[in-house]
């Protein structure tokens, strides 16, 4: 089924 | 001074019930271009991104920026006291901790005004670069709020699916499972009523149910939704708002374990 995934795996936080 | 007037209160209900329930406490930062908000979840999993222009209101007045901290929850209970066809105006003062909610019914022979205090949020903000998607899938914001619904008995997840033949939506749980597939609409007649699929490359991702529901919340707020996706990356549900701005969700996917 996958695992979720956080936005900080994409985004960097500024 | 800062002070913001919506001939229609009934705006600003529904972006706070587009979330609410995805957030407990947000700040809005308010400059010359207008409001803005962002926030992430608490699980960081999905990120809310709203605009409401200046000129989308009917007097707008930021004399200095203000970042204005909210509990949603208090923000909510105070819009409740708004009729939906009362103006509603917010007022702070420049460094004020508190913000000033007014209402007006339309023939002003009511007016309220609820003051609520704001709060220092040390939150995180995200840099959102500007992407170029691989799909953009354009549809009814209701067609979209139904699928997610139906499709949300079925199963936790679902995995949007766009190729050239159309887009499918589809998940499976203890039940069984279930598949919708949509086409682009072959003659537009009335634009809001259409869905239009634009695609470089075929994208299939995976994401949470609940999340793509409580993004469903914004439905009233626009007939139409636009889904962006590309490979890896969180997909982009945005809603416009006619006249003054958007809302938009980011939602990470699910990835391979």
């Amino acid at each position: 089924k996958g695992k979720q995934a956080t936005l900080m795996n994409f985004f960097k936080k500024k | 001074m800062f002070e913001a007037r919506l001939l229609k209160s009934s705006i600003l209900k529904k972006v706070l019930e587009a979330i609410k329930d995805l957030l407990t406490q947000a700040t809005f930062d308010c400059d010359d271009n207008g409001i803005q908000l962002q926030a992430m979840d608490n699980s960081h999993v999905a990120l809310v991104s709203l605009l409401l222009r200046a000129d989308g209101f009917d007097k707008y007045r930021c004399d200095r920026n203000v970042t204005m901290g909210m509990n949603l929850g208090s923000m909510t209970k105070i819009l409740k006291c708004a009729g939906d066809k009362d103006t509603v105006t917010m007022k702070a003062q420049d460094n004020a901790d508190t913000v000033t909610f007014v209402f007006e019914s339309p023939n002003q022979e009511k007016v309220s005004d609820y003051e609520m205090k704001l709060m220092n949020l040390d939150l995180e903000h995200l840099g959102i670069p500007e992407t170029e998607y691989s799909c953009t899938i354009r549809m009814p914001s209701a067609e979209f709020a139904r699928m997610c619904r139906d499709l949300s008995q079925f199963g936790e997840s679902i995995v949007i699916s766009c190729t050239k033949e159309g887009v499918k939506f589809s998940t499976s749980g203890d039940i069984g499972s279930a598949n919708i597939k949509l086409a682009q609409t072959a003659s537009i007649d009335k634009e809001d009523e259409a869905v239009i699929i634009e695609m470089d490359e075929p994208v299939t991702l995976t994401f949470a149910c609940q999340y793509l529901n409580y993004f469903t919340k914004a439905t009233s707020l626009s007939p139409q939704v636009q889904l962006s996706m590309s490979a890896d990356v969180p997909l982009v549900v945005e809603y416009r708002i006619p006249d003054i701005g958007h809302i938009r969700y980011y939602l990470a996917p699910k990835i391979e374990e």
